[in-house]
């Protein structure tokens, strides 16, 4: 495993347990797209289903269990919680996710590296991590508030999607037959919503910096 | 397609 590969994997587990912590802690979510997170959580469950047939290592198998255990842990949150659920913006919280799942479900069946359930279950998951950000944007910029998503959690996705596309240009330059192009097109996509997301989120901090300058 | 077989990312 490449430097690379790894601060990626870091920088995105970060992402999620900082977010976690912080509801934890807090007690609050405001700013929190549930609907994002719970894309998350599908995206998780739905590619990590070679847990139950596929051993790669031990390190693999742990990982996998704390995205999926903390970004459940996350939904669990927001949806159950006495305090946190109430701070949830969820009249903000409007894009219709369910009909992300659909067509990423339908691009699953039509473009894949092999028609069997895994690997359309492994493209579909791929497909929605690239458009799960969106409800996050929506929100953002429907309340501009930025109290709780802060810094860091932006700063950490960023890093794990700059940190995962240098992982695959080091990959293909020094391993035989390393191509994936389901993973490459979406990830791309993934990191061009993203830029937008982080452009927001620069946009509203800069606007609430102004608004704090006397007049 | 892929000769990569194992799905060793995250």
């Amino acid at each position: 495993m490449n430097m690379f590969r790894f601060l990626g994997d870091m920088t995105h587990l970060f992402s999620v347990l900082v977010l976690l912590l912080k509801i934890h802690t807090i007690k609050s979510c405001a700013g929190i797209s549930l609907k994002t997170q719970e894309l998350y959580a599908i995206v998780f469950a739905t590619r990590y289903l070679d847990l139950f047939t596929d051993y790669i290592s031990l390190y693999n198998t742990v990982m996998k269990l704390v995205y999926l255990g903390s970004s459940l842990s996350i939904v669990w949150y927001m949806r159950r919680h006495k305090l946190v659920r109430r701070s949830y913006d969820k009249d903000q919280d409007t894009f219709r996710h369910h009909f992300l799942i659909l067509p990423c479900l339908i691009l699953a069946l039509l473009i894949n590296e092999k028609f069997t359930f895994m690997e359309v279950m492994w493209a579909f998951s791929l497909y929605l991590e690239a458009v799960a950000i969106l409800p996050q944007l929506v929100l953002l910029q429907r309340t501009r508030n930025i109290d709780n998503l802060t810094g860091q959690y932006v700063f950490l996705l960023g890093a794990y999607r700059s940190f995962y596309i240098l992982n695959w240009i080091y990959r293909y330059f020094t391993e035989v037959h390393y191509v994936h192009w389901i993973t490459w097109i979406s990830g791309l996509v993934q990191t061009l919503l993203y830029g937008d997301f982080f452009y927001y989120y620069f946009h509203s901090w800069k606007n609430n910096e102004k608004l704090q300058l006397p007049a | 397609s892929s000769s990569n077989d194992v799905k060793d990312e995250l």
